[in-house]
């Protein structure tokens, strides 16, 4: 192979630079590039051509997308859970228009009885898409709503019970570093525990591409505590990154559920390891 | 964290009297990697360590210090200079000086920044901040966000200030002209312009950031910034203040337990104040951004 289309060690830095560039962080660039090294070596592969196929490849392998697996005789109920301002209220409504395509009826829950408007703005989704909210006023209990929610959702599954019927509750935004904030959230799902006969709870937590190195220390603290299902990513059109995604997916084996790449309710799609890998490069 | 790091490095040279090549190169390497993990754009760090590198040659290391101590002070220091420390121990953190248009004697703010930063709850808090020195109006500009108005309507009764009712104009150059003749009737003189969430890739959206610039010409624009972004966020900030010329910068959500090296970032390239940092969700969690504190915090 001629020298300046040989792998060399320039390949590798520039490789780690546009990790790094991407929020990757540190560790799984150390962890992705060894493993690289290892596989090239494996493979015989010289040239920096083939070599880029093959770390694309190989960073493919090492994100998980998944889907939400429903039982087919519980009603399923969606926590939209995640730090402020990163799109539940958004991709709740998003998921809300996505499902309906698919035969889905959803009542949503105004979980977030914390912050200024916030029943508002779900109530404006609501309405645009002809589907029914539980809301209280700002200052309420956010676990008595869960249980309105839940009751007015079953009763929905009582009178509909040939549809597919899903409660998708909202939560307010809360940094994982706020133990008084994360022990609330706990009591929401407490509440949703008392109607496991008949219902099946999944945990979203919704991560926003823009952010930091902090979203796997959300990730990482919000699974220790809640047990997480899988993510959203969103805001993916405001940059090229995102990277983070792969320290959770990879680490924290946390899948990818959807991705969300504007302020659209038609923004929003199930999550395609291939796209966003060939997207980052 | 960075002086555990630097510890365990330089930690063979603790009987050495002098800062020199070998021990600097393992000390900028553990900076390096701490700086990355706190989100500082890989940009600035490469810069910044060059400077570190010069100062910190021939350092004399005195009796009962080690190498990696006073490494660590030598960055600490330089970094917390380069955010504005007055370089004394008595620190006095940034004080926020409220622009006054001598022509109006009074004074018009706009907020911008991308989508969920923080700023119509940052208003709230402006607003609740300086209604001691001024009678402020709060004004939507956001005629996106499903809600915006009746969330900054309910911050602005939660504040205690008044709210400019727009009835459903969703003409901006409308709103920003009555809300003006509004604010000269009732003696309003601190009008806070809030506005829509925009990506720095959405040139309608930065073209409507321009607009409502030109049109409003505010006393100053406010960046507001989330603690918690990521590498992106330099380019993200030059594009905004290459849009509307951005004053002076917010940096929100640091009560979260980011090391935030946005800031670091954005405020050194940008050469721009820090006028305050959110520290929380509630009206009164509004800081002084203070240099060593930061510096300290960012060096974990
Ligand atoms: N560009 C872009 N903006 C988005 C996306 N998803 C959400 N947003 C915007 O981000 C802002 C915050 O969205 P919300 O849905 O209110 O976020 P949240 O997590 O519910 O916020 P809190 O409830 O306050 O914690 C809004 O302006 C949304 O329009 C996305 O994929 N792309
Ligand atoms: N913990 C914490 N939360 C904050 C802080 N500042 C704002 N928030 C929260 O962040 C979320 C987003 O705040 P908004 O004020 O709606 O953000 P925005 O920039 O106006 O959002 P858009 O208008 O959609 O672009 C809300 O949940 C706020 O309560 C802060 O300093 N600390
Ligand atoms: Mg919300
Ligand atoms: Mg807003």
């Amino acid at each position: 192979v001629e020298k300046s289309a040989r792998v060399d060690e320039a390949f590798f830095t520039e490789l780690e630079e546009s990790l790094l560039a991407s929020d990757a962080g540190l560790k799984f660039s150390a962890l992705f590039l060894a493993g690289l090294r290892e596989e090239l070596r494996q493979k015989k592969i010289l040239d920096k051509k083939h070599a880029a196929i093959i770390s694309k490849d190989l960073l493919k392998s090492w994100l998980r997308q998944g889907s939400l697996e429903f039982s087919k005789t519980k009603v399923p109920v969606i926590f939209f859970i995640g730090v402020n301002g990163v799109g539940k209220t958004s991709s709740l409504a998003k998921l809300a228009a996505y499902l309906k395509a698919k035969g889905f009826y959803s009542m949503l829950g105004a979980g977030d009885t914390f912050r200024a408007a916030a029943s508002e703005q779900l109530s404006f989704w609501a309405k645009r898409l002809g589907l029914p909210i539980v809301k209280k006023p700002q200052g309420s209990d956010s676990a008595a709503l869960v249980y309105d929610t839940l009751e007015s959702t079953l009763a929905i599954k009582d009178k509909k019970s040939e549809e597919a019927v899903i409660a998708l509750i909202d939560s307010s935004g809360r940094l994982q570093n706020k133990v008084a904030l994360m022990e609330e959230l706990k009591k929401m799902l407490g509440v949703a525990k008392k109607f496991e006969e008949r219902t099946e709870v999944f945990k979203i937590l919704v991560v926003d591409a823009t952010l930091g190195q902090n979203s796997f220390e959300q990730a990482k603290v919000f699974h220790e505590n809640l047990g997480i299902d899988g993510i959203i990513l969103t805001k993916t059109d405001s940059s090229s990154c995102g990277g983070i995604v792969f320290a959770i997916s990879h680490e924290l084996k946390l899948p990818l559920l959807y991705i969300s790449f504007g302020e659209s309710l038609e923004n929003f799609s199930p999550f395609d390891v291939d796209s966003f890998v060939e997207a980052l490069f | 964290n960075l002086s555990k790091g630097l510890t365990a490095v330089l930690s063979k040279f603790s009987l050495k009297q002098k800062l020199n090549e070998e021990n600097i190169e393992l000390a900028l390497r553990e900076i390096r990697m701490a700086l990355i993990d706190a989100d500082v754009s890989l940009f600035v760090i490469k810069n910044f360590l060059a400077e570190v590198r010069e100062k910190a040659l021939g350092k004399e290391v005195f009796k009962g210090l080690t190498p990696s101590n006073v490494f660590f002070k030598t960055f600490r220091d330089e970094l917390a200079l380069l955010l504005g420390w007055n370089g004394e121990s008595s620190e006095k953190p940034y004080s926020f000086q409220l622009p006054l248009n001598e022509a109006t004697s009074s004074t018009v703010i706009m907020l911008c920044g991308l989508q969920g930063s923080g700023k119509t709850t940052t208003i709230g808090k402006l607003a609740l901040y300086l209604k001691e020195k001024r009678d402020p109006l709060l004004v939507s500009l956001d005629i996106h966000r499903p809600a915006a108005a009746e969330q900054l309507q309910r911050l602005a009764q939660q504040a205690g200030v008044a709210y400019f009712e727009q009835e459903g104009e969703r003409r901006l150059k409308k709103i920003i002209k009555n809300a003006k003749k509004y604010a000269k009737k009732h003696s309003h003189n601190l009008i806070l312009f809030d506005t829509a969430g925009r990506t720095q890739l959405d040139t309608d959206m930065l073209d409507e950031l321009q607009t409502i610039g030109d049109f409003a010409k505010p006393d100053a624009n406010i960046l507001v910034c989330d603690s918690m972004l990521g590498q992106e966020a330099l380019r993200t900030a030059e594009t905004f203040h290459k849009t509307y010329p951005v004053n002076s910068l917010i940096f929100t959500k640091f009560d979260s337990d980011t090391r935030g090296g946005v800031l670091l970032s954005v405020k050194h390239v940008l050469s721009l104040p820090v006028a305050f940092i959110g520290s929380g969700e509630k009206l009164e969690d509004l800081e002084a951004f203070s240099p060593i504190r930061y510096a300290d915090r960012l060096l974990g």
